[in-house]
């Protein structure tokens, strides 16, 4: 026997439903359900009480493939940069909130736990205490911060800092960037302003773990107006099911790098796809 | 583009004499992919939609009412009930009114009370603000650069680590203040001791509103995060930030559905003028698309 469109609809219900609960943004959900129909249909089956595990498993395999991207490995750059004497620049962008400041000071706190020195670029010189917030990170974590006063040209402040660095053989730049809404074509323009004078490296999009539907739309127009090298996704500690990842994914087709689990400086992980997985299927 | 797709089905439902049962079934797909894309809670749009087919095809439309009027008017007011008519104000009663503010990190807490402590002074309220973040690097300098330009006073100390402690202090040296507002540091539900931490400052503060501000971005978490702050005390409003951006808000639906707290204001921007009294008719149709 072969399964047939109606054996798979319910499964397939319920499958959608599991999709959506778990924060994948519809228009995802949707098109991955249909991939695992296109899939599974006609394919030849010993029993009917199979078509689920066939369908739990064609399931997996399409969301394994929308999660195995490429992606650059930060380390190694990182020492190839040292080798070079040229420092590894990385931009940190995305909405308002999501974490980018805090990110940064967990990635910074890592590669000093590794023996390098990177260098901190306050270029959110817009938000209410944002240099101070960042600054009480360098701080912790003994490393150096290049800040201009608040109201500073955000791409002067990340210029400086990569000036620094070159001229102390420092290896890593990391420039934190004001939460912007992608709606807002000031702020977007600022942003790309930014790449223009620094030309990062890699560019990386910090998202929320638990945002909805909403984060097809930021990853998109970010990436399209800046291009990210890479995700990453935070606050997975508040229980967030994380669909996220797999709508940023399907929609941009860039890594998810690590994920954010907490408010320590500790607190980061790097994502695998069997995460994902693990989410859906519990 | 799902406002589109609703569009199209609507003019459908336009182009009717009498209720069609497929076209009607046809909106109320729409309707539903519509509230899924923006982050309704996916059970609320499953028995939204089950009451709103049964309605549309039972009812039957009062005299010169089109079938499309008769729809749109069911789902409207199914969403209307969910959402009530029109916000509350605040009001402020006895003094000092003292207003908790507690959310998930990064939800935009300490902006809003900017927001709301500049709103209130225009009402001709005389609000102050109590730092207790004592996680946040910087959160009272934050606090202190949002209040300072509008001579609001403000109460913090970035030195002591007790928030019960600034707590108490504060709301004693506020105590001739019309309204007190207190910042706290965002927590989440999983959380338990800071969720425990806050069912204490509720008790300390003993407020007389509490404000859970919730991200206009959220997906199907807003739900169970919603409930995890109603159980650490009695949730008496929403605000619902970073309606500037593209997101729908539907999340913070499912948050008043869940525990019954009105929504009263909006957050659409950084500044502090950025905040709007509620207004249900246009959340309703920024929900739709
Ligand atoms: N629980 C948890 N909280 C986090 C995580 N990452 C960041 N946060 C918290 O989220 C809040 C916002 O973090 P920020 O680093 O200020 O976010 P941001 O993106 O720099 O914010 P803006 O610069 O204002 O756009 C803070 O309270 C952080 O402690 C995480 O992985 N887990
Ligand atoms: N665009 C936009 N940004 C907002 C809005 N409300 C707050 N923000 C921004 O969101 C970010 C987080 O705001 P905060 O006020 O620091 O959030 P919080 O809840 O106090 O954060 P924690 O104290 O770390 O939990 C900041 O960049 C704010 O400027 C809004 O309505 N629109
Ligand atoms: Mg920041
Ligand atoms: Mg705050």
């Amino acid at each position: 026997k072969t399964i047939s469109q109606g054996d798979l609809e319910d499964v397939l219900f319920e499958l959608e439903l599991s999709l959506l609960e778990g924060d994948v943004a519809l228009e995802v959900a949707e098109k991955i359900i249909k991939s695992v129909e296109n899939d599974l249909v006609g394919r030849k089956i010993k029993r009917r009480s199979d078509v689920a595990l066939h369908t739990q498993d064609a399931l997996k395999k399409a969301i394994s493939e929308i999660l195995m991207v490429k992606g650059p490995n930060v380390m190694a750059l990182a020492q190839e940069a040292r080798k070079a004497g040229e420092p590894l620049k990385l931009m940190f962008v995305g909405i308002n909130g999501t974490g980018k400041t805090t990110t940064i000071s967990k990635l910074a706190d890592y590669f000093v736990s590794k023996g390098f020195t990177p260098v901190l670029a306050a270029s959110d010189t817009f938000r209410a205490g944002a240099i101070e917030q960042i600054t009480h990170h360098a701080e912790n974590l003994k490393i150096k911060i290049i800040k201009h006063q608040k109201g500073a040209d955000p791409a002067a402040v990340a210029y400086d800092a990569v000036e620094h660095a070159r001229a102390q053989k420092k290896e890593l730049v990391f420039i934190d960037t004001a939460g912007r809404m992608q709606t807002n074509t000031n702020l977007m323009d600022e942003m790309k302003k930014i790449q223009r004078v620094v030309k990062p490296d890699l560019v990386i999009f910090v998202g929320d773990a638990l945002t909805g539907n909403d984060v097809v739309e930021q990853a998109t127009k970010f990436n399209d107006a800046v291009g990210l090298d890479g995700i990453i996704l935070t606050k997975a500690d508040a229980d967030a099911k994380g669909g996220a990842a797999l709508s940023i994914g399907y929609v941009v087709q860039k890594p998810i790098l690590f994920l954010g689990v907490g408010q320590g400086y500790k607190d980061i992980i790097e994502f695998k796809p069997d995460w994902m997985v693990e989410q859906i299927f519990g | 583009n799902l406002g589109k797709n609703l569009t199209n089905t609507m003019k459908k439902l336009a182009g009717m004499a009498i209720i069609d049962e497929e076209v009607v079934k046809e909106a109320i797909k729409d309707i539903q992919r519509a509230l899924i894309q923006a982050d309704v809670n996916i059970k609320l749009v499953l028995n939204l939609s089950k009451t709103i087919e049964k309605r549309a095809l039972s009812e039957k439309p009062p005299k010169r009412v089109t079938p499309k009027e008769h729809v749109i008017k069911i789902v409207y007011e199914e969403l209307v009930h969910l959402l009530g008519e029109k916000a509350p104000e605040v009001e402020v009663e006895s003094k000092p009114f003292k207003i908790l503010f507690m959310g998930l990190q990064g939800s935009g807490k300490t902006t809003t009370i900017g927001k709301l402590a500049r709103y209130l002074q225009k009402k001709g309220f005389n609000p102050a603000v109590v730092c207790t973040d004592t996680w946040r690097p910087a959160a009272y300098e934050q606090l202190r650069q949002l209040t300072e330009s509008l001579s609001i006073p403000l109460y913090g100390d970035p030195d002591n680590e007790d928030a019960l402690d600034l707590a108490k202090k504060g709301i004693n040296k506020f105590k001739k203040q019309d309204i007190i507002i207190v910042d706290t540091a965002g927590r989440h539900k999983e959380e338990q001791d800071l969720l425990d931490e806050m069912k204490q400052i509720s008790t300390v503060v003993d407020p007389d509103e509490v404000m859970l501000v919730i991200d206009g971005t959220i997906g199907q978490q807003a739900r169970e995060q919603a409930l995890a702050f109603s159980q650490t005390t009695d949730i008496g409003s929403i605000t619902i930030t970073k309606l500037d951006g593209s997101a729908k808000g539907g999340g913070a639906l499912s948050a008043v559905a869940e525990i019954g707290a009105p929504i009263k204001f909006i957050g659409t921007g950084e500044r502090i003028e950025d905040l709007e009294a509620f207004d249900p008719d246009r959340f309703i149709s920024r929900l739709l698309g």
